[in-house]
């Protein structure tokens, strides 16, 4: 209970820094590999015309996914949390002193891949995005409500591969809408890009609504 | 640390158990959708005359896992953990009541789907299996690392997709053989049952060498 109140008001502390630089901020959450920093890679190359973006990366061990996100030019930083399952609203507020905020416009959050602790947290964030792949199976939001209860957006990943797994999309739609009805629900593939314009899109005005 | 003492207290009243009945126990682990499941059902239902099992069901909501392995004609029990993010041995203690344990040659508990809390919650088991399926990435076991040294066994499942995937499986193999060098690895299919036999003849084997 105590650890949870102290990182809300760390959150809120977040939230007021980011509104006041103008910062769309999306927590960005999965199963591990579901695909959140091929996301992010594609989003930053294709927008980064249009928007400045940041990115912080949480993950137990390595730095290898934030040197995904530094090879596209944009400016990323790693956070290891160790045998930690989250990240937090602490590790947050000190991870965005390696950014300029004035000079950014969204921040991309990825989690450490776990579809069960990270929905509890509060980082500061304006929303939740969660990426579900296809080949996880589609009864994923029935199983693990939590995070889809807690989540604004979900996108459904390698739809490339549906040809070749066991998953009904209307079925998973159903699921996550019956656990979240106002969910904003995108299906995409970031291999071949389909529906990424349309991900693009909502991002795009997301961000024009925060400023 | 007081709850990891308890946890292991009772973890060794389960182990005690378990070895009096002669039951070899594994604890199934993956990231959410890597295939538990569909490997214990192909597994139930290939040595189910060779071996008796049992199988305890580990999720945060739903009874869609045990019903999918009841319907195998084997004794499955599910456990809900809520918000809980991993089984304990408090819950296998209770959960094995529902079994008749000298009927028993094999014990199978799948746990909840999570890369990260599972690993530091000894439930009595003998032996930790991970499955790791090659769409979520070779750089799992350096990036999880506290799993992958914590397994005993790790089945890189759904091979029938490496065409449609990047995924280096000799480079995860000297990930994961870097973090736990006595780490025994399978390579497998559950739908075309590629390198399955294998997997068999070792659980037979383990067994064996238990009783
Ligand atoms: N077929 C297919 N594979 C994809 C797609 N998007 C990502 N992948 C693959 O999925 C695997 C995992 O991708 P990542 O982006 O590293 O996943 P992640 O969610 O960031 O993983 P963690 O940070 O470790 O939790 C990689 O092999 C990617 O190439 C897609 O749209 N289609
Ligand atoms: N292509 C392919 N898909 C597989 C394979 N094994 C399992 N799957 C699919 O992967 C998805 C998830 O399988 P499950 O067995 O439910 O996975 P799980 O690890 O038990 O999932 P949770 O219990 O929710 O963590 C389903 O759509 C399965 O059909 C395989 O060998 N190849
Ligand atoms: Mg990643
Ligand atoms: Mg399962």
């Amino acid at each position: 209970k105590n650890l949870l109140d102290k990182n809300d008001r760390l959150a809120a502390q977040n939230r007021a820094r980011f509104s006041d630089e103008d910062i769309l901020v999306i927590n960005l959450l999965s199963s591990p590999g579901s695909g959140k920093t091929t996301l992010v890679e594609e989003t930053v190359t294709d927008l980064g015309a249009q928007l400045r973006f940041a990115v912080l990366e949480g993950d137990q061990q390595t730095s290898h996914d934030a040197d995904r996100i530094a090879a596209t030019g944009t400016p990323a930083h790693q956070i290891n949390t160790g045998s930690g399952c989250h990240l937090d609203a602490h590790m947050v507020g000190h991870g965005v002193e390696h950014f300029t905020l004035p000079d950014t416009d969204v921040l991309i959050i990825e989690n450490v891949g776990n579809l069960v602790c990270p929905a509890s947290f509060d980082l500061g964030e304006d929303l939740k995005a969660t990426v579900l792949s296809v080949t996880e199976g589609d009864d994923k939001p029935l199983k693990y409500p939590q995070m889809f209860r807690a989540s604004d957006v979900l996108l459904i990943n390698k739809i490339d591969l549906l040809p070749h797994v066991r998953f009904d999309l209307d079925a998973c739609r159903r699921y996550a809408l019956g656990i979240r009805p106002d969910l904003k629900i995108f299906e995409i593939s970031c291999y071949d890009k389909t529906g990424m314009n349309l991900w693009y899109n909502w991002l795009k005005t997301a961000h024009k609504q925060k400023t």
